[in-house]
């Protein structure tokens, strides 16, 4: 490991090389970080081994930190938070911690099953509203998720709620039609509350590798995604792939997921993650 | 994609009649990266150019084959042989042909085990609906009881494919489990599906939970559900389940998707167990065997 008192050479340079590899920071943003790290060194900013891996958090913190943190809370009324991803992502599970997250806030909140499709996932997000105390609004089986969305967004209105989330059902950025869904839930909310969703997050399984780059931009050519949420960071993948998911799409992490009960959440926080990236 | 980059590095150096080190060390590189940016674990990536590499320096540079596409075919017959096929032959066509180790008196018990949200208890429910669409009469058990409405999303599975699904109301899984296996040996189910709760490896309760489950039902296969987008973290969790249950395959799902699929290399690489077979939809029907060849030129981009 990195330990103590090491001299600067290509063993070190090696080792860096795998943590952040194994990390699935990727091949291409490994190498690129680590030629600026042997640029420092070179400059002199980086004296000593031991230097090394404070520089390498610093730089991976700085390049994480996101602009805006903050949910994009709606000024003139109910804010719209629009929830995505792929199939098994943690979308779910997410909402149910952000509901909790902002009930702690004292907001008031209801939820939209925009799942039409997959067996119990209506039931699924019914259970995680009744544990929680928000508002449920969903839709009989096989119903038009738009149409849900709609109905959700119009209740959300009439009733002054705080924050309306929309969960949608997993769906692989390969599926054309179920990419334009997204789009027209999208659409359709924007119909009823302007400027909705003024917030879509999407849902990045923690342990996902390269491929969570490609998602992150399919989803986004489809719907306005202002961040992301990762999930199942309480494992022992590391989420490397948001570097270059900041660095190439310049969207920010905004929340973390960290298990499966509904305190299992928090802000990002671009040190600490940084921090567990290199142990 | 990989062949394009072996192609440029080769236009670059000269005619050859053998492959020399420095060409061959050149082509490795541009293999490592695809590999790494394809998820192949670091560890298989290092093994894999190593054995590549001892088997292309000195090669003869065949006369009518260019040294890119020479050093592109040992690098695909050997993920090819990883992924346990035969290089040089064909994928037989999909005529549905899924081996499961059949117990050989009582029914077969089939676990699934495997993280959070990789498409178990959707697998457990497409092989049922395989099984009885080749004359058997499974059972299928819902033994996640601690993910809210799981129970419910597998029976209603189940009564949309008209198989049965034990449950209980409450009750712990492995005896849940216990209990089904000795329903179906009464009932005359010849195969039972055991879908489990997700779980990490790195969750001690959990992973002695599914030890519990395992010893109870003593299962014919035990299968690792594994999401083909999982990055270096598939070798972590899949060394451990090994390690604890044993497994005796592995079940690739969301191959639908567009991910290059490297977590099946390193998983089969380290564990040694073989994909059965895969997912490629979220409908019931989405189920196909597994073909190494296919996926060796998925990994290569
Ligand atoms: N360990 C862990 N498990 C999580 C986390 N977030 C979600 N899960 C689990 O992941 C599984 C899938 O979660 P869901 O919320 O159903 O995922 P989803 O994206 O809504 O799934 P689909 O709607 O089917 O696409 C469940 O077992 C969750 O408990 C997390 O942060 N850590
Ligand atoms: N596109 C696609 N989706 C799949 C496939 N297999 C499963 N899914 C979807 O992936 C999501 C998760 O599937 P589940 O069967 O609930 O996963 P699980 O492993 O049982 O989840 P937990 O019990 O929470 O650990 C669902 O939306 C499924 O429909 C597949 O092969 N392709
Ligand atoms: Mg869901
Ligand atoms: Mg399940």
């Amino acid at each position: 490991a990195l330990v103590k008192g090491r001299k600067i050479d290509d063993a070190l340079w090696e080792e860096v090389e795998e943590i952040l590899l194994t990390s699935d920071v990727g091949p291409d943003a490994t190498t690129e970080l680590v030629a600026s790290a042997r640029l420092a060194a070179k400059n002199g900013e980086i004296l000593s081994g031991d230097d090394l891996v404070p520089w390498l958090r610093s730089a991976v913190a700085a390049r994480l930190r996101p602009d805006e943190a903050d949910i994009r809370w709606n000024a003139g009324g109910t804010t719209v938070i629009l929830i995505a991803g792929v199939n098994g992502s943690g979308k779910t599970t997410s909402i149910a911690k952000l509901c909790k997250f902002l009930r702690a806030r004292n907001k008031t909140v209801i939820v939209a099953a925009c799942d039409t499709f997959r067996a119990a996932a209506v039931d699924q997000l019914g259970i995680w509203a009744k544990r929680l105390d928000v508002g449920f609004v969903g839709g009989s089986n096989n119903a038009d998720p738009a149409a849900v969305a709609f109905d959700a967004a119009e209740s959300a209105a009439s009733k002054g709620v705080d924050v309306l989330i929309v969960d949608t059902a997993g769906r692989l950025h390969t599926q054309k039609n179920l990419m334009d869904e997204l789009s027209k839930i999208t659409r359709v909310l924007g119909k009823r509350i302007p400027g909705a969703p003024h917030e879509t997050l999407l849902v990045l399984d923690g342990t996902a590798g390269q491929n969570g780059l490609q998602q992150t931009r399919a989803f986004r050519e489809h719907a306005n995604v202002t961040g992301l949420i990762v999930s199942k960071l309480d494992g022992t993948a590391k989420g490397g792939v948001v570097l270059s998911i900041k660095d190439q799409l310049k969207l920010p992490v905004k929340f973390v997921g960290t298990g499966e009960s509904a305190d299992d959440f928090a802000p990002f926080y671009a040190d600490a993650f940084s921090s567990a990236l290199f142990g | 994609s990989l062949a394009q980059r072996l192609q440029s590095v080769f236009s670059r150096l000269g005619r050859r009649t053998a492959l020399t080190e420095s060409d061959v060390d050149e082509a490795l590189r541009e293999i490592r990266t695809a590999l790494l940016t394809a998820d192949v674990h670091l560890s298989v990536v290092k093994k894999l150019t190593a054995d590549i590499k001892a088997r292309a320096v000195g090669e003869k540079v065949i006369e009518s084959v260019r040294p890119d596409q020479q050093v592109a075919k040992i690098v695909y017959d050997e993920l090819v042989r990883l992924l346990g096929g035969q290089p040089g032959t064909i994928s037989p066509p999909n005529d549905g042909g899924i081996p499961i180790r059949w117990s050989a008196s009582g029914p077969t018990v089939i676990l699934m085990a495997g993280l959070q949200g990789s498409g178990k208890t959707t697998t457990c429910a497409k092989l049922a609906r395989y099984l009885k669409s080749k004359g058997h009469r499974p059972l299928l058990v819902a033994a996640d009881m601690q993910r809210p409405a799981a129970v419910e999303q597998l029976k209603v599975l189940g009564a949309s494919l008209e198989i049965p699904v034990h449950w209980e109301e409450s009750g712990r899984p492995p005896k849940i489990c216990e209990r089904a296996v000795a329903k179906a040996t009464a009932d005359g189910n010849d195969v039972v599906i055991l879908d489990t709760a997700g779980r990490l490896h790195v969750d001690r309760e959990l992973m002695d939970e599914v030890r519990d489950i395992a010893a109870r039902t003593k299962p014919h296969e035990v299968l690792l559900v594994l999401d083909s987008m999982t990055g270096q973290d598939a070798v972590n969790s899949a060394k451990v389940f090994d390690e604890s249950l044993p497994l005796t395959g592995v079940v690739l799902t969301k191959l639908d998707g567009d991910t290059r699929g490297g977590a099946a290399l390193s998983v089969l690489s380290v564990t040694g167990k073989p994909v059965r077979f895969v997912g490629t939809g979220e409908k019931t029907e989405a189920l196909e065997p597994f073909h190494p060849d296919r996926m060796a030129s998925r990994i290569l981009g």
